[in-house]
């Protein structure tokens, strides 16, 4: 039995929202730990990872570890049907093929469930080990997102490069170049306004731009996104979900010929 | 010319 509740009931339209473009369906994993997710696009080229941690529910009731493969556009169009004030609640029984979201409004005078037929799904965990990375940048969310969109018109791929100087986002194209660099900005007013770089090691890499793109859906859910880098390492950009969890993508970069 | 890696060439898997 597994009965989820979580009265941010926006986090979890968000994050669908934030994975779905990416991959088709998923099995979700309910341990004691949280309600979590791993998943690869088709290409294998990129990988999501999320993380609920059970703490963040206001209702936590997983009784052994269970994975529910679920279609992720069919989820999106259940929860979309949620109110951004809902409080969501995800039932599943043990043995059941299907899942039952539960929507109630903030005032308990709407209270909708909707079920949803799971699917098997074949899914391979891929081991990430916890690194060190030679650099790491901290940015406005807003402002990835905004580098990401204005690269993607110039060219298809995008050099992320750091140094002690800042981080530069390099792209080509049939038109011309583009060059945006974000230099270390800390004294700003608000925390997330500012820019950190983190450089043990300058590394550059280079990234398909319509990944980055995809990732940046996960902007509603952070102000803040982390990039992680080492060379001959997929990026890490990482959306953190208040103190309850993750998105997290990984992006194999380019490699020369 | 670039090549596009994929991830299993990175990690392996559990």
């Amino acid at each position: 039995m597994l009965e989820l509740r979580l009265v941010q009931g926006s986090l979890l339209k968000k994050v669908l929202e934030a994975i779905k473009d990416l991959v088709n369906e998923a099995n979700f994993d309910c341990s004691s730990t949280g309600f979590s997710l791993q998943a690869m696009d088709s290409s294998h080229v990129a990988l999501v990872a999320l993380m609920l941690r059970s703490e963040g529910f206001e209702h936590y009731r997983c009784d052994r570890t269970i994975s529910i493969g679920m279609n992720l556009t069919n989820m999106a169009k259940m929860l979309k049907c949620a109110g951004n004030d809902d409080i969501i609640t995800i039932k599943a029984d043990d043995g059941s093929d299907t899942v039952t979201f539960m929507f109630e409004s903030p005032s308990q005078d709407k209270i909708s469930d909707f079920e949803m037929k799971l699917m098997e799904i074949d899914s391979e965990h891929l081991g990430i080990p916890d690194t060190e990375y030679q650099s790491s940048i901290k940015m406005p969310s807003q402002e990835f997102l905004r580098i990401c969109k204005d690269l993607s018109s110039i060219g298809d791929t995008v050099m992320i490069s750091v140094t002690k100087d800042g981080v530069k986002f390099t792209t080509s194209g049939d038109i011309g170049t583009a060059n945006i660099v974000c230099r270390q900005n800390t004294s700003v007013d608000e925390p997330e306004n500012a820019t950190e770089i983190k450089m043990q090691e300058p590394v550059s890499l280079t990234f398909a731009l319509r990944y980055l793109n995809s990732f940046t859906k996960a902007t509603p859910l952070a102000n803040i996104v982390t990039l992680s880098m080492s060379a001959d390492l997929p990026i890490v950009v990482e959306y953190k979900i208040g103190d309850m969890g993750y998105v997290r993508y990984y992006l194999a970069p380019k490699i020369e010929e | 010319y670039s090549n596009q890696s994929t991830l299993s060439s990175f990690y392996g898997t559990l």
